[in-house]
């Protein structure tokens, strides 16, 4: 069945938000450091944290301003340092 | 600004161009690629030095997807420009660019000195900024290559790891290429009042003139209004208090240093017709509460009352400003009288008498 459109962009901007969140604003593993585990963030942990970043209303949720900011051409070098 | 230390420990680096993009000529690749190092040298003790064999401490390539052992890949056109390593062996310092983006030396696509300017800001330890204004803010936005592109956030994240040039004059480093307003060509994007004052935009900077007691202060534009773009291309002081401030088909209107909310909005929504594409420049005739907006050889007029555009309009400006028949690259009004401006000339301009009274050069506002 053709996907509603409306539900399309729902996922599609949900795997906007995935890998946006998990290329930027993941804690990169420390190279010297292999082996520990570090906690899992949520993904509404991580998303307030791109939104206090790039001076976003901090809601923890993909809304539309978050949305656009994450559309546009960047670095690939991640927001937060490992 | 943010880092990832420890910097280089010698002054003295090199840098490798591996391969090219086909973008571009390979002469303006090299170009592209020194003037971003150059930016850095510039306020820090840093040298670079190019080699074209073995191994330098910033290797610079261009690859696409997944590309080589590096531990990261690209992702097609836009998305991901570029990427760096900090300061350090093997990968560190190295710098990658993303072959499915287009690399230009304009406005067009991706300018590559610009995104190698700030990825060489993480081949040698700053990570990214918060700061909009900032070279090492994330997300990519265009800025005149003829404009030194570090914020004052960029210099002292950059000297806190290296300090600054030996030597280096003692003003501001940050904007060492700020234009000379007396220099003979010198030339505005667009003028507006601002109740006493009288501001005068140019790229990334604006000044505030004071006619009455002939102060000059120069600032950057993002220091007022950061959410303004650079290369504001018209403005006017409207009769509420507020500034209107134009660019391609946009509009914001600022009172105070807040935007009102809803902009930027679409010049169509003043009643241009669609296919006007941006505005050359702006004034509000203060005695009759009309705007005239300025477009290549015509201009409509737009009554502030009414909020509506005047009917009868386009007309020929010639027809109504005699006198004033170049484009008009921006224009305010000074007690009572118009200041039409072209490149580095002026035109005083009496809207009663509809006359030009004299030319005089464009910046006699300075105090030059």
């Amino acid at each position: 069945l053709p996907v509603h459109s409306e539900n399309g962009n729902k996922e599609e901007d949900a795997k906007l938000v995935q890998d946006y969140l998990s290329k930027f604003y993941a804690v990169e593993p420390d190279p010297d450091q292999l082996g520990l585990k570090i906690n899992a963030e949520s993904t509404a942990e991580k998303l307030q944290k791109m939104q206090q970043f790039f001076g976003l209303k901090v809601t923890g949720k993909p809304d539309t301003e978050t949305l656009e900011i994450m559309k546009k051409p960047r670095c690939g070098v991640p927001d937060v340092g490992f | 600004y943010g880092v990832t230390l420890p910097g280089w420990r010698i002054n003295n680096l090199t840098y490798r161009i591996v391969n090219h993009t086909p973008d571009m000529g390979k002469e303006d690749v090299d170009k592209a690629i020194q003037k971003a190092l150059n930016v850095w040298s510039t306020v820090t003790p840093l040298i670079f030095t190019r080699i074209h064999e073995g191994i330098a401490d910033i290797m610079i390539a261009f690859g696409t997807k997944a590309h080589g052992h590096c531990p990261r890949y690209f992702d097609g056109p836009l998305g991901v420009l570029a990427h760096a390593f900090p300061p350090g062996n093997g990968f560190g310092g190295d710098v990658h660019f993303d072959e499915d983006e287009d690399w230009t030396t304009g406005s067009a696509g991706f300018n590559l000195f610009l995104v190698a300017a700030h990825e060489f800001g993480h081949a040698l330890g700053l990570s990214h900024s918060n700061d909009q204004r900032a070279l090492m803010f994330p997300n990519y936005a265009y800025v005149s290559p003829s404009e030194f592109p570090l914020s004052p956030d960029d210099i002292s994240g950059i000297q806190s790891i290296y300090g600054s040039r030996p030597n280096a004059p003692d003003k501001r480093p940050g904007t060492p290429t700020s234009p000379k307003t007396c220099g003979s060509q010198m030339s505005f994007d667009a003028i507006t009042t601002l109740r006493q004052e009288v501001i005068f935009l140019k790229g990334r900077h604006l000044w505030r003139v004071y006619p009455d007691n002939s102060e000059v202060e120069l600032e950057l534009i993002s220091t007022f209004w950061p959410m303004l773009p650079s290369g504001i291309q018209a403005a006017y002081e409207n009769m509420k208090d507020q500034i209107l401030f134009f660019k391609g088909n946009k509009f914001w209107v600022i009172s105070g240093y807040q935007v009102l909310p809803g902009y930027p909005k679409n010049i169509n929504t003043l009643g241009f017709p669609k296919c006007v594409k941006k505005i050359d420049a702006a004034v509000c005739n203060k005695n009759t509460g009309k705007t005239d907006f300025f477009i290549g050889n015509k201009y409509w007029r737009f009554d502030e009352n009414s909020q509506s555009m005047e009917k009868g309009y386009p007309r020929q400006i010639v027809d109504d400003f005699p006198g004033i028949s170049q484009k008009v690259d921006a224009v305010f009004q000074q007690k009572g009288l118009f200041y039409f401006f072209h490149g580095s000339k002026q035109w005083e301009f009496d809207p009663t008498a509809k006359k030009v009274i004299r030319e005089i050069r464009s910046n006699i506002w300075f105090n030059c």
